[in-house]
């Protein structure tokens, strides 16, 4: 059951909120979306700190203030594009700095 | 996560990682592989999950390859200090894509990964194009504590990494350094090619037919194995691993 993963093109040369929608519109991503958002909710709740929540929460309301293009962008495409929200995106994305301890 | 780069017989460079992660089911199903392209043309790939903009497993064409092994040290709100009072501190994830698509070559791509500070300490382990071409870079949150390098002239002809420094001896009940450095020694230099850096991947104990549920290069919390040579760009391949069948 080694599976080759799928593969998507990312086109730099658009809109970074524009990225990742050729993955967000495959029907297969599609139907994995309702699992991502109940299992990106677990996986939150266990990993990170309960203390580091505040912080994420101001990180999220200035994204442009705090993370550089065309990560902020990018991560407002896939929130719109899933409707994951943007905070819940933000906290995956650090996942590894914050657990790295 | 265990990452090994080897130079085989013809001084190819290969770079092979397992990623181990719990939640493992959840990013098995959402594991891809990206190629970022400019005008039409893969200026680098990556190996991600589904809303991760970042990378931890990558590759700039016919320059060099890079992944990510976890190194915790320290407590949580180091990590929140050097987020709120480094502003030049950079998330690992985004330094390993900012570097494969701005760093032209292995030894820029290595200075950059060294030396730019970050919010949390980890492992580089990066792969070039050219003979001798390999490093592990232990990083501590300013700076490099250790590079450590290839070395085909004197006999050190991989280098690996799992999520301990090099320089000590990992936890017994989490020894996945000395089956890998045995499984890679078996497969020997002129052994060495895209298949059996699988192979040594994919390593486990066994006791005739029966798996040993002991720590071994895969092991339950595999999600992925990739394969890369950054002077064959097209045999960068990612497979989900589904260890318990």
């Amino acid at each position: 059951r080694d599976v080759p993963v799928k593969r998507y093109v990312v086109n730099l040369d658009a809109a970074p909120e524009e990225h990742f929608l050729p993955m967000c519109q495959d029907p297969d991503i599609l139907e994995l979306i309702p699992m991502l958002k109940k299992d990106a909710k677990d996986m939150i709740t266990s990993l990170v700190p309960e203390e580091v929540l505040p912080l994420v929460d101001i990180l999220t309301a200035d994204l442009d203030q705090y993370l550089p293009q065309p990560f902020a962008g990018e991560m407002r495409g896939i929130a719109n594009c899933t409707g994951i929200d943007l905070g819940e995106i933000v906290i995956l994305n650090l996942a590894y700095d914050l657990t790295a301890f | 996560c265990t990452s090994i780069v080897a130079q085989d017989a013809k001084g190819t460079i290969w770079h092979g990682r397992n990623l181990d992660y719990g939640f493992g089911d959840f990013l098995r199903n959402i594991t891809v592989m990206l190629d970022f392209q400019t005008k039409g043309q893969t200026l680098y790939t990556s190996t991600s999950y589904l809303g991760y903009v970042g990378a931890l497993t990558g590759q700039r064409p016919n320059k060099f390859t890079i992944t990510v092994d976890e190194r915790d040290q320290g407590a949580w709100w180091m990590n929140a200090l050097e987020a709120l009072l480094n502003k030049k501190a950079s998330l690992v994830s985004f330094l390993v894509r900012e570097t494969l698509a701005e760093a032209d070559t292995y030894d820029v791509a290595i200075q950059r990964l060294a030396y730019t500070p970050l919010i949390a300490p980890v492992y580089f382990i990066v792969g070039g194009a050219n003979v001798a071409e390999g490093a592990v870079i232990t990083r501590d949150r300013e700076s490099a504590l250790d590079i450590w390098t290839m070395n085909p002239a004197q006999g050190r002809w991989f280098v690996l990494e799992t999520n301990y420094d090099h320089w000590e001896e990992p936890p017994a009940d989490d020894n996945r350094r000395m089956p890998t450095m045995k499984a890679m020694n078996t497969t020997g230099q002129a052994g060495i090619n895209a298949s059996s850096m699988f192979q040594v991947s994919s390593t486990r104990p066994q006791f005739g037919h029966v798996v040993l549920s002991v720590p071994h290069v895969l092991n339950k919390g595999t999600t992925y194995t990739a394969i890369m040579s950054a002077a064959q760009p097209q045999v960068y391949n990612t497979w989900v691993r589904w260890p318990e069948g």
